[in-house]
């Protein structure tokens, strides 16, 4: 099924 | 000063309707260059992004650059007074604490005006970088939704497999499973009713059918959506805003641990 991660996870902040 | 005019106000509407279900509150940072809004929705699963382009406006002006903190449940709320055929006018004063909306009838024999205050939000800006991605899906939009909806009904994830043969959308829950899948086509009399396939690689990613039902709110937007994939990136979901811009809903896809 897989976990959700954050979105943050995958790009930085600016 | 900031003011712009939109003749086709409808696509305004249409725009809060395709992102007030996923976010409550959002900054419009207006430029020179045209209105963005960027914000990612309360459980930082999604972001969204909406550009409207400057020169897509019927008259726009922005002598400084400005942020706009709307409470969006308000904006919509303000934009349902609007009728479907009504010119829409945004306008603001520099360092204004509030925005107003002008709504004028095409025949100019109704105008009103509707004043909103605006917020102070904590901006929270996360910087996406040039993709290549491995697999880029352009299909009829109405088909996109129809798929997500009901392949809802099976499970809470829905899987997307692109490969050469097409794309496969599949779904498994307690009453069982579902397999929805769409082959290029070869031709079509419309455009809008292709299903394009620009393949590097094949990808298989898994996402959580809240959102995607979610993003389809933008269907009214556009008869055509675009899916772009990549091996465990964020999918990217995107519909044209008419002539003036676009909408991008970015999902984060589920990975093992």
């Amino acid at each position: 099924e897989g976990r959700q991660h954050p979105i943050e996870m995958f790009y930085a902040r600016e | 000063m900031f003011e712009a005019r939109l003749v086709h106000g409808n696509l305004l509407k249409k725009v809060l309707d395709a992102i007030k279900d996923l976010l409550t509150e959002a900054s419009w940072d207006c430029a020179d260059s045209g209105i963005q809004l960027q914000a990612m929705d309360n459980s930082h699963v999604s972001l969204v992004s909406v550009n409207l382009r400057a020169e897509g406006f019927d008259k726009y002006r922005c002598d400084r650059n400005l942020i706009m903190g709307m409470d969006l449940t308000s904006m919509s709320k303000i934009l349902k007074c609007s009728a479907s055929d009504d010119i829409i006018t945004m306008k603001a004063q520099d360092n204004a604490d509030t925005v107003s909306f002008i709504f004028e009838s095409p025949s100019q024999e109704k105008v009103s005006d509707y004043q909103m205050k605006l917020m102070n939000l904590d901006q929270d800006h996360l910087g996406i970088p040039e993709t290549e991605y491995a697999c880029v899906i352009k299909m009829p939009s109405g088909e996109f939704a129809r798929i997500c909806r009901d392949l809802s009904n099976f499970g809470e994830n829905i899987v997307i497999a692109c490969s050469k043969e097409g794309v496969k959308f599949s779904a498994a829950g307690d009453i069982g499973t579902a397999n929805v899948k769409l082959a290029q086509t070869s031709s079509v009399d419309k455009e809008e009713d292709a299903v394009v396939i620009d393949m590097q690689e094949p990808v298989t990613l898994t996402f959580a059918c809240r959102y995607l039902n979610m993003f389809t709110k933008a269907t009214p937007l556009s008869p055509q959506v675009s899916l772009s994939m990549h091996p465990d990136v964020p999918l990217v979901v995107e519909y044209a805003i008419g002539e003036i811009g676009q909408i991008q809903y970015f999902l984060a896809p589920k990975i093992g641990d």
